[in-house]
């Protein structure tokens, strides 16, 4: 463990509880894309299946817990609790365009043709496009609260902190880790025109971000 | 450099 890791660890968290959060307290997922919160849910379960079979540490199971508990919480919030208030005109990325490349990549490469495997395999590679359903919901209504700007930040954010994680670990571990490494690479690239939008309007206390 | 794998990692 090193201090990006903890950090991209903590930021992760504290975008999943800023959306959780805004969604509970506002009773409304105006503006969240839920196919993106599934996809996320589908991230967690396919990667911590080894949940109950390897122990790492406590840090790492409760962590896992935490995460698969808030993201089916949130997904129950959107298309159950608050389903009203879901905006499907506007959550019209088709996923298909996403589960199909990234499965079949999955079978193609990955470090081992076992099942466990190919499914944390398929787990990093969706992970690098979950975010695309909520960042081209944004597009199409031109428009996003600063709180969901927030959640954006930290989540991109986390990724960008394991980059210099796995920079840390090459250099200390002579650690690689190649399809984790090339995918978060792909994730943090999808988020730079979002960072860019966010540091230039959001934080020049403009409130909401509104779309050129 | 050495390949492990990240299931160290979340």
């Amino acid at each position: 463990m090193n201090i990006f890791r903890l950090s991209g660890d903590v930021c992760h968290l504290v975008a999943i509880i800023i959306l959780f959060l805004k969604i509970w307290r506002s009773k409304s997922c105006a503006g969240i894309s839920g196919k993106s919160q599934l996809l996320f849910a589908l991230v967690f379960t396919t990667r911590y299946l080894d949940l109950f079979t390897a122990f790492i540490s406590i840090y790492n199971t409760v962590m896992k817990v935490v995460f698969l508990v808030l993201a089916y919480a949130t997904v129950s919030l959107i298309y159950f609790r608050f389903r009203k208030s879901y905006d499907s005109e506007s959550d019209s990325f088709r996923v298909e365009f996403l589960l199909v490349p990234v499965a079949g990549l999955s079978f193609l490469e990955n470090y081992s043709f076992t099942p466990l495997e190919i499914l944390w395999t398929f787990s990093i590679y969706l992970e690098s496009v979950a975010i695309l359903p909520q960042l081209f919901m944004i597009t199409k209504t031109g428009e996003a609260e600063s709180i969901t700007t927030h959640y954006l930040f930290f989540l991109g954010l986390y990724r960008t902190l394991y980059l210099a994680n796995w920079v840390w670990r090459y250099h200390e571990e002579g650690f690689f880790d190649q399809i984790a490494v090339v995918s978060g690479v792909v994730q943090t690239i999808f988020y730079c025109d979002f960072f860019y939008l966010y540091f230039t309007r959001v934080l020049r206390g403009s409130g909401k971000m509104t779309l050129p | 450099g050495l390949q492990k794998s990240t299931k160290d990692e979340l």
